[in-house]
């Protein structure tokens, strides 16, 4: 059914096989069908994140598969960050200022 | 400041890499890893201290829901100190109005704790001098590292938007030419090492290089200078008794 030509097939395979690869490393497994096509989903695009990252990077940075490829940006940042933005420092009182020079 | 530092490479005064799973603890165990430094270049004593007294006795009460740095100073501060490890062992989840402080022993205190610089260089200088610090960075990049030298801009890692507390234990510099495309179509440039931080992550050692990652240091990558806080442990001594392994 597909116009794709016959190399470009064997792609979805390689990806499963990587991911299969990437659960047996990183000890995951996943409730249903459903979950598991949702999170290959995730991790075909956090490894097309890290190509980008890769090309964008100034440094010597490596980026790829890691023990997070099967998270959401999102749930990245809900697990591991500290979430809450940060207001002020303690103790660190607002500075008044007066309207006339001179006034402390 | 000395060229390099590392204090990975001093005798029991780095612990090893911490998992903090589904709990957003990353501000506790970075508190915790720069008392736990500072007291053994102070004191010469070994000490595991106890994250899970930071989540449960957090004077803001959200525990694994996250936090920060200098909320853990202050409940170490009203405290009195912090229990160890082993009476007091991490559970990776929290309930609030379960604090245990006053249960346990203490086995650690601090005398203060203070904000540095935003100055690269000082900040080196402090941490050669003085021991390893906690600094709060953007993690966007962190999700897909590897290894290596992260080098952002401020467009590709937002300066300002800092969300992960993590303990800054050296620098050195990258003895091999830049990577980039452009460096290397010019290749009568002489070869530039990279100057970069060491961090201390706290998602395991399988993650990153053994646990820790690399910044570029020099242009505030991920907002590394926003927010460099250490305790303050012993007391004010012109210079502590171990220096910094090169």
């Amino acid at each position: 059914d597909s116009l794709l030509p016959k190399d470009a097939v064997p792609q979805p395979l390689e990806l499963k096989e990587v991911f299969k690869l990437f659960q047996i490393q990183f000890n995951r497994s996943y409730s249903n069908p459903a979950e598991y096509t949702r999170r290959l989903s995730i991790f075909a695009h956090n490894l097309a994140q890290a190509q980008w990252l890769q090309q964008e990077d100034l440094g010597t940075a490596e980026f790829g598969e890691t023990p997070f490829s099967d998270l959401t940006e999102e749930e990245f940042g809900q697990l591991y960050g500290h979430q809450r933005a940060p207001e002020r420092i303690p103790n660190m009182a607002k500075k008044i200022e007066s309207e006339k020079w001179g006034q402390s | 400041v000395p060229p390099t530092c590392d204090w990975r490479k001093a005798t029991n005064i780095i612990s090893s890499i911490r998992n903090q799973g589904n709990c957003a603890c990353c501000w506790a165990m970075a508190a915790v890893d720069n008392i736990q430094a500072l007291w053994s270049i102070n004191h010469h004593q070994r000490v595991d201290l106890s994250v899970q007294e930071l989540l449960d006795c957090n004077r803001c009460g959200n525990g694994c829901n996250g936090g920060f740095v200098w909320d853990a100073y202050i409940t170490v501060l009203n405290n009195s100190g912090l229990a160890s490890e082993k009476d007091y062992p991490f559970q990776g989840h929290w309930k609030p109005h379960r604090c245990l402080a006053k249960k346990y022993k203490k086995v650690a205190w601090i005398q203060d704790f203070t904000m540095l610089s935003s100055n690269e260089q000082a900040i080196a200088g402090y941490l050669a001098a003085h021991g390893p610090i906690t600094v709060t960075i953007n993690k966007k990049l962190l999700q897909n590292y590897q290894k290596g030298v992260i080098k952002a801009t401020p467009g590709s890692c937002d300066p300002h938007h800092v969300d992960h507390s993590v303990l800054l234990v050296g620098y050195g510099r990258e003895k091999r030419g830049m990577q980039t495309g452009m460096a290397l179509s010019h290749s009568r440039k002489p070869r530039r090492s990279t100057p970069y931080w060491i961090l201390k992550n706290s998602w395991g050692a399988q993650w990153g290089e053994k646990g820790y990652f690399r910044l570029y240091r020099g242009n505030n990558t991920c907002g590394i200078t926003k927010y460099p806080l250490t305790a303050r442990v012993g007391p004010l001594v012109k210079k502590p008794p171990i220096s910094c392994p090169p």
